[in-house]
């Protein structure tokens, strides 16, 4: 779909979440250290523009469409 | 865990608009 590898990343950890309120900010910290805060959001506000992915509960919880 | 009424109300409609949103970045190419 285009991503780069660390937008795949932070897609496959929305994904694979089952929660109904999907997979929270510090969940996606824990789970990808190597990248910085400043990058997570980058991902996420790219994968929001594109409509990959929509926040849920909060702007700290997050689903993917398909 | 489970969400109130209100929260899923909002889910469904935060994802309606991105399902808009990624048909038009499809049309777009």
């Amino acid at each position: 779909m285009g991503f780069t590898a660390s937008q795949r990343q932070v897609f496959t950890l929305i994904k694979s979440c089952p929660l109904a309120e999907g997979i929270s900010m510090q969940c996606l910290r824990n789970s990808l250290k190597y990248l910085s805060f400043y990058d997570i959001r980058t991902c996420l506000q790219f994968l929001i523009n594109e409509g990959h992915i929509y926040s849920t509960i909060d702007d700290c919880h997050f689903k993917c469409t398909n | 865990s489970s969400l109130t009424a209100e929260q899923q109300r909002k889910i469904e409609e935060n994802r309606q608009r991105a399902l808009a949103r990624r048909a038009e970045r499809l049309a777009q190419g």
